[in-house]
């Protein structure tokens, strides 16, 4: 889900 | 993490080493555009904005720091020391015309309408156009360094592997960020042409020369 969408990408 | 996007953080990395080598090495920035460096800075700047409310790892954090630290650099190597070998008349690409219509539409088509959430989106459109000011130098010159060409090889490369990692984990994880692909892929195909002219003249030894 969008709530958890840490960008995790540099 | 994946090995894809691995090897894209090295070959990104390597692209920013590259340059500011070259820069720093011959003292000059002859053929290299500083409006995309700019943009570059700009890039980075807005999309590790969260770089010390969001630790991920230690490896993001630290690749965050480089990447801010060498893009800045090679600004002020571009700007102010070897100001003198900068050719502005050949980097004329008018980046208000990158800048806001990319800031409009990170506006308009986003994830989230929340300040970090645009600027992150502002940072990813463009960073897929942020490379035209140096190709269009290129093509105004007509040829390029072929060091230079090396950093455009290793940069436009950095994003093809950047899609084959989101190929990867929609397969693997279902992960997918749609604005993420939809710029990369639009960033990669910008350096269609110049792969060809990459790949069929300079790893053949001869200089890279557009057709003028």
């Amino acid at each position: 889900d969008l709530e958890e969408d840490t960008k995790d990408e540099l | 993490m994946n090995v894809f996007r691995l090897v894209g953080d090295l070959s990104h990395l390597l692209a920013i080493i590259i340059l500011l080598l070259k820069i720093w090495k011959t003292r000059s920035c002859a053929g290299v555009s500083g409006k995309s460096q700019i943009l570059f800075s700009l890039v980075f700047i807005t999309r590790y904005l969260d770089l010390f409310t969001n630790f991920i790892s230690v490896y993001n954090s630290v690749m965050k720091i480089i990447y801010l630290v060498t893009s800045l650099g090679t600004v002020y190597l571009m700007y102010f020391k070897f100001k003198a070998t900068y050719d502005s008349n050949h980097d004329t690409f008018r980046i208000e015309f990158l800048v806001v219509p990319v800031g409009g539409l990170s506006f308009l088509v986003n994830h989230d309408f929340t300040p970090l959430e645009i600027l992150w989106t502002f940072s990813i459109y463009l960073e897929s156009v942020a490379i035209l000011p140096q190709l269009f130098m290129i093509s105004k010159t007509g040829e390029a360094e072929t060091i230079t060409s090396h950093y455009l090889f290793a940069l436009g490369s950095y994003r093809a592997l950047y899609i084959v990692n989101w190929v990867y984990r929609y397969y693997t994880e279902g992960f997918f960020d749609l604005i993420a692909i939809v710029a990369g892929c639009v960033q990669t195909i910008l350096y269609c042409d110049f792969f060809y002219l990459y790949i069929t003249k300079v790893l053949k030894g001869k200089q890279l020369k557009l057709p003028a």
